[in-house]
């Protein structure tokens, strides 16, 4: 819908030969709704704007395409690339086991997504262990326990333990005995600006010293997700995203803004409730569903 | 007339900014903005203090409508149907209300019709565990109208002032889901005469303008009839209530500030405002 936008209002250059300041000032302007509305956060559309006219701004118009044509294409490509490439897989190096970690806000999918991560493991021939630590949620042990079942991937937790610290460090013995050569450890929610939860993480990661630390983020979630990502990534250090149900009709601006403010990329996405909705991260497919 | 005094295009500029941060959407901000304009322009902006407040009334006036707590009356057994998309915080916010009404003196039972997620009912009866009331619960896996069917029942057999009903988490755009929702209610339609008395829609703070189509989509398929905005405690606003308030003019019941029982506090407009802009 965008493209046909930009045909009418590039009708009147078609003779004119480049794409000018002048001309595209209305295009930008559009570009700019249509990503503020698929909720790309203010300041990165500032930006990501300012490349645009950087990219477009002199550009000769050939006679095999329109002005139209051409601009939504500087814009698309644009937005494919800062979103990053489509293959950041698991860092997996070095010796066995490797700890994966998943942290991230209330609700964002953790430990469905834990769950999901060992599945697409055990496909692929690893042997993973799903680990709870999650003391506080009523029922989250019980809850990533029946998904471990349900994918016959062994779990490890400590119903009644109050301290995530000491469940991290007695994984690893667990681990051995399993024979396990990827353990996903599962954590509470939190929020980013609580101080005492973070510096918890950090106990955990120090406890943990994960190869990954993966940021669950709501496909929905609006204008906050920069200031999400960049807490998390200051005070944890996050190696890499999974946006999760996008199998909503949200146009997943959060995307944008997660990978511009960290530069960590997005890693999978999830798009479904069941253990098998795990996909690879495509960004033209999230580009051209972001610009509408 | 000239724009003159304190109110300079910068100083609107960051007004829309703010606006459209806190997820208000371009369009509601846009116009926002336009009304601020026009109260300058009429001489009611005296003071570069006064865009706030004055903003902040406009912005009051708007949720004010929308400001109406539920009243548990009329009907025995009240009858709560809480829904929403996944991870939003029903389960906690189907606890958090079944303690205020405990508190408020009235016999509350749960019904624990999410049958779907992993362990969704151990943790719905875990909240009843700690807050002493029923609980309502058939196997995972089981009919959720049937759930509710019996937890409605069980609320007629017992004396039961409220029955609130949790349910499993669903996107508004997967249509088999939307039909089990509508057979949920069509059930305690017939079982109750009147009910459900309340269709609560529970909103996540954290959502951007998709949380527009959520109550589109969900008002057009149930008609909701309040309202619940959840993790208010995050730095997300939660602007997206403007656009929802005018579109669809639904009470907005409650707010919730965080994990614990006694986070849950009535909508204030007043109080809703002032923290939008802060
Ligand atoms: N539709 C859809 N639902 C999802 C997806 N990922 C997770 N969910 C659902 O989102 C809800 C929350 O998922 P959880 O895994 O419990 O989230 P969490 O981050 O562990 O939650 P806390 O531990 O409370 O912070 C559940 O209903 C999941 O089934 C997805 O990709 N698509
Ligand atoms: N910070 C904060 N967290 C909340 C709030 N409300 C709920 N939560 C948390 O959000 C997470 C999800 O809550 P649930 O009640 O399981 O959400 P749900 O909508 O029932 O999830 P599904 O049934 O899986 O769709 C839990 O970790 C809650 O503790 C709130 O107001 N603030
Ligand atoms: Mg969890
Ligand atoms: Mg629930």
């Amino acid at each position: 819908r965008l493209q046909e936008r930009f045909e009418t209002l590039f009708k009147k250059i078609k003779g004119q030969g480049k794409l000018t300041e002048e001309n595209i000032k209305e295009a930008l302007r559009d570009v700019r709704i249509a990503l503020l509305e698929a909720d790309v956060n203010y300041k990165v559309v500032k930006d990501f704007l300012e490349k645009v006219k950087e990219k477009a701004i002199g550009q000769g118009v050939l006679t095999s395409i329109t002005p139209g044509q051409l601009f939504i294409k500087i814009v698309y490509d644009e937005l494919t690339q800062l979103l990053g490439s489509s293959h950041s897989p698991l860092n997996l190096g070095g010796p066995p086991p490797h700890p994966i970690m998943l942290i991230g806000l209330q609700g964002s999918g953790k430990t469905t997504t834990a769950g999901k991560l060992a599945l697409f493991l055990r496909k692929k021939g690893k042997r993973p262990l799903l680990i709870s630590t999650d003391t506080r949620r009523p029922a989250a042990m019980e809850q990533l326990k029946k998904i471990s079942s349900q994918i016959d991937v062994p779990f490890f937790s400590f119903e009644g333990q109050k301290d995530p610290l000491s469940i991290c460090k007695d994984a690893r013995q667990y681990a051995i005995k399993t024979y396990s050569d990827v353990l996903i450890f599962d954590t509470a929610g939190r929020l980013h600006i609580d101080e005492d939860l973070l510096e918890e993480l950090v106990e955990q990661k120090k406890a943990i010293s994960p190869c990954e630390v993966l940021l669950t983020v709501d496909g929905m979630t609006g204008q906050d997700a920069l200031n999400i990502a960049k807490a998390f990534d200051e005070k944890i250090g996050v190696t890499g995203f999974i946006l999760t149900k996008m199998d909503g009709d949200a146009r997943g601006g959060a995307a944008l803004s997660i990978k511009a403010v960290t530069g960590k990329p997005i890693k999978f996405i999830g798009t479904g409730e069941k253990l098998d909705c795990l996909e690879q991260f495509h960004p033209e497919r999230i580009a051209s569903r972001i610009l509408g | 007339a000239a724009l003159k005094g304190p109110l300079d295009e910068n100083t609107l500029r960051e007004i829309e900014e703010a606006l459209i941060l806190s997820d208000c959407g371009v369009e509601t901000s846009t116009r926002l903005v336009e009304k601020l304009k026009e109260a300058w322009k009429k001489g009611h902006l005296k003071d570069p203090k006064d865009v706030k407040k004055v903003l902040r009334e406009i912005i009051g006036e708007i949720l004010k409508s929308v400001e109406r707590p539920l009243r548990i009356d009329n009907y025995r057994p009240f009858t709560i149907l809480t829904l929403g998309v996944n991870g939003v915080g029903k389960t906690t916010t189907v606890a958090k209300i079944g303690k205020a009404l405990i508190s408020d003196g009235k016999k509350v039972l749960f019904g624990a019709c999410d049958t779907f997620r992993a362990a969704a009912i151990e943790q719905l009866s875990e909240w009843a565990e700690r807050l002493g009331a029923e609980i309502v619960k058939h196997k995972e896996g089981s009919d959720p109208a049937a759930v509710a069917y019996d937890a409605i029942k069980a609320a007629s057999a017992r004396n039961v002032d409220v029955v609130i009903l949790d349910t499993a988490g669903r996107l508004h755009t997967k249509s088999n889901l939307i039909e089990e929702m509508k057979k949920i209610k069509r059930v305690i339609a017939r079982e109750t005469g009147s009910g459900p008395h309340e269709t609560l829609l529970i909103l996540d703070a954290t959502n951007g303008q998709n949380a527009i189509q959520q109550v589109k989509s969900f008002h057009e398929a149930l008609t909701v009839s309040g309202l619940a905005i959840t993790k208010l405690d995050g730095t997300a606003k939660g602007g997206f209530i403007l656009p929802v308030s005018e579109l669809f003019k639904i009470p907005i019941r409650y707010i919730c500030v965080g994990e614990k029982l006694e986070d849950l506090l009535p909508f204030s407009a007043e109080e809703f405002s002032k923290a939008l802009l802060e």
